[in-house]
């Protein structure tokens, strides 16, 4: 503030040394922050904050990153998984269907789906596993050919078979028929297995537009 | 605005940091880390009195200096090397029932200075 008739405080007045001049700007800093929380003195805390409820203030507080969409808008991405429901299977073929509930079916894009499945390889039997897949959609009963795929097949276990655009868009309808033939060397040493502990699967990643909600189970 | 620098004695801004740290605050304010106070310090002879923030401006002291030289003696100095620009400060404390609290406190950061 100018005072009348003389200088203003910042332009010059009497010099303090720097530590004390230090001292008076904490002060006034401190008294600035006090005076503008409508606080006399601070606050002494008096039971511990959870540093749960703290990590939820901060994340309220930053919000969405810049730039996003607003929630309603913003398509949420979810991985689902679908157990196979087993359909008429032989030793040299076996099928397989994955249904999705009417809620979710058409509604979402599928972005990307693998088949999980677990070969038991009978003993001394090893080497190259040549997978046929057949797919067929909900509105198309007849199977056809998908894809061809090559598996080296050198132990029992969990393999994984990338499924194709025609596979991802009758999955994305609800429902998704696949026969798996076995082909080649190891072909007539190995079984898919389909108990329970050994149930083949579907897992994709789908992208839901809207408010719509997915959940995992 | 101008920001000091070693020498300099015309009005400009000098920065002040507080670490709530240093101050032993940083128990109560969980953020930000401190306040950047800052403040404005210097001369403000009369001819580069006038608006401020633009104080700076050549034209603009050119101008107050003939504005100067045509009223000196009567307006008998009194300029002042003030505040132009600030924001505000961002708070995330704890209030005294530990409550979490966030508020913005108007005009407490200077941001730049001038002669006023």
């Amino acid at each position: 503030t100018c005072r009348a008739g003389s200088q203003c405080p910042a332009c010059g007045g009497p010099t303090l040394d720097l530590e004390s001049q230090r001292e008076l700007l904490l002060d006034l800093a401190k008294r600035s922050i006090l005076d503008k929380l409508h606080l006399s003195q601070r606050p002494t805390l008096s039971r511990p904050v959870s540093r749960a409820a703290l990590r939820t203030v901060l994340q309220r507080l930053h919000g969405p990153p810049q730039g996003a969409p607003p929630e309603a808008n913003r398509a949420q991405d979810y991985e689902i998984i679908s157990f196979a429901d087993t359909g008429l299977s032989t030793i040299n073929q076996t099928r397989l269907d994955f249904y999705l509930s009417n809620r979710t079916a058409g509604v979402m894009e599928v972005q990307q789906a693998s088949l999980m499945f677990f070969v038991q390889l009978l003993p001394n039997a090893s080497g190259t596993l040549k997978m046929k897949v057949l797919v067929s959609g909900s509105h198309n009963t007849n199977l056809t050919l998908a894809t061809r795929r090559l598996l080296e097949v050198d132990a029992s276990g969990w393999y994984q078979l990338l499924l194709g655009p025609d596979a991802q868009a009758a999955y994305s309808q609800g429902h998704l028929t696949l026969e798996l033939v076995p082909e080649g060397q190891a072909a007539q040493g190995s079984v898919i297995l389909l108990g329970a502990a050994h149930r083949p699967f579907v897992a994709a990643r789908v992208r839901v537009e809207g408010k719509l909600r997915v959940r995992r189970r | 605005g101008i920001d000091c620098q070693g020498g300099s004695s015309m009005c400009c801004r000098q920065e002040f940091f507080v670490d709530f740290r240093e101050i032993g605050w940083h128990d109560w304010i969980i953020q930000p880390e401190g306040y950047a106070m800052n403040f404005c310090t210097g001369q403000c002879p009369l001819h580069v009195a006038g608006m401020p923030g633009i104080a700076a401006s050549f034209h603009t002291a050119v101008l107050n200096l003939l504005k100067a030289n045509t009223v000196a003696g009567t307006a008998g100095g009194g300029s002042c090397c003030v505040p132009t620009t600030r924001r505000p400060l961002s708070l995330l404390y704890y209030d005294r029932d530990s409550n979490i609290v966030k508020t913005d406190i108007p005009d407490m950061v200077v941001e730049a200075c001038g002669c006023s």
